[in-house]
């Protein structure tokens, strides 16, 4: 997968990604886009799967975006171990659900994020609402490694996340980290767009034969979130 | 070529799980598919433990996505626990 929060010019937040995924074929035939309503207003939004109930990408308008990259890390079991043991640890899928439907802010998204207890280590991607507002989230099954907000990450104005630890480099056979910030300087902080987005994570490899499906979705915009079914 | 994804509106004013019944009717071959990835993606070693957990699921996960679970497995005329597998494969595999 590859996650890209950005800031344009106009200091609006910008929320990117690709995910990838084995059996891109079947995935690919029942992926969704979900509106959760009440009352006929939409709380959030996800793109998922048919019969997934938890999300990987989600917006809650007018207050932040959030996408999950799969941090690969320890053994199948001490996952299962941790769902059994410890009853206050969530899928992943389920904790971004339930933080897009109960938290009303960037702010508490990334405090519920950071702190709650998950089956799996993984990569929380968070965009907001307001100027400044980006961070990746490297979360350990208990508690987070590390925060990287977006005004940290040279050059300041976007925050890429693939499938490895910020701090240390890529393996040389699944570099897509490289390509994509290059893609996103070659674009440049003035001309963010939904298409400019589009062009960004199309490029190769962050789009791979693994995709799934993309998105470009803003939490202050929330009418301007775009998905496309890849077929690479 | 790209496409859009097919798009639903989940009504959360709806008892948990009568919420995804008309989406989950929509993709026939879902359960077939999902034996399929099923099998291939997790960890055979893994198997007995999750059907743990679908045995007791509301021990472990929320009563919310527990019945939203029961719910597609009826509309779907599917095994819960292969739901919950699916709906589990996410976390199992990140390893």
């Amino acid at each position: 997968c590859t996650s890209i929060v950005c800031q344009d010019s106009k200091g609006q937040i910008w929320h990117a990604r690709n995910l990838d995924y084995s059996y891109g074929d079947i995935l690919r035939s029942i992926t969704i886009k979900v509106d959760f309503q009440k009352g006929g207003q939409t709380v959030y939004t996800g793109v998922t799967f048919a019969g997934y109930v938890g999300l990987l990408t989600g917006q809650r308008p007018q207050a932040f975006t959030v996408t999950v990259d799969e941090r690969d890390q320890g053994q199948w079991w001490m996952n299962l171990l941790i769902a059994i043991l410890d009853q206050t640890a969530k899928p992943l899928s389920l904790l971004v659900r339930d933080v897009l439907a109960t938290s009303p802010t960037y702010a508490d998204a990334v405090e519920v994020l950071s702190s709650t207890d998950t089956e799996a280590d993984a990569y929380f991607i968070v965009g907001g609402a307001k100027s400044g507002e980006g961070v990746v989230i490297t979360k350990s099954r208990i508690g987070a490694d590390d925060l990287w907000y977006m005004n940290e990450a040279a050059p300041g104005w976007f925050v890429v996340e693939t499938n490895y630890d910020h701090w240390v480099l890529p393996p040389t056979d699944d570099n897509r980290r490289d390509p994509a910030v290059n893609a996103m300087k070659a674009m440049g902080q003035g001309n963010i767009s939904v298409t400019s987005l589009y062009n960004v994570i199309s490029t190769h490899p962050v789009l791979n034969n693994k995709t799934v499906y993309s998105i470009v979705m803003s939490a202050a915009q929330p009418t301007a979130l775009a998905s496309w079914i890849r077929t690479p | 070529q790209d496409s859009t994804p097919q798009a639903f509106t989940v009504n959360l004013d709806l008892a948990p799980a009568q919420r995804w019944g008309h989406v989950v009717i929509k993709f026939s071959k879902l359960a077939k598919d999902a034996h399929k990835v099923i099998a291939s993606l997790v960890p055979e070693d893994a198997i007995p433990l999750v059907e743990e957990i679908g045995s007791e699921l509301d021990s472990y996960l929320p009563l919310e996505y527990a019945d939203e679970m029961r719910g597609i497995a009826t509309a779907m005329n599917a095994s819960l626990g292969d739901i919950v597998l699916v709906n589990l494969a996410y976390d199992i595999t990140a390893f």
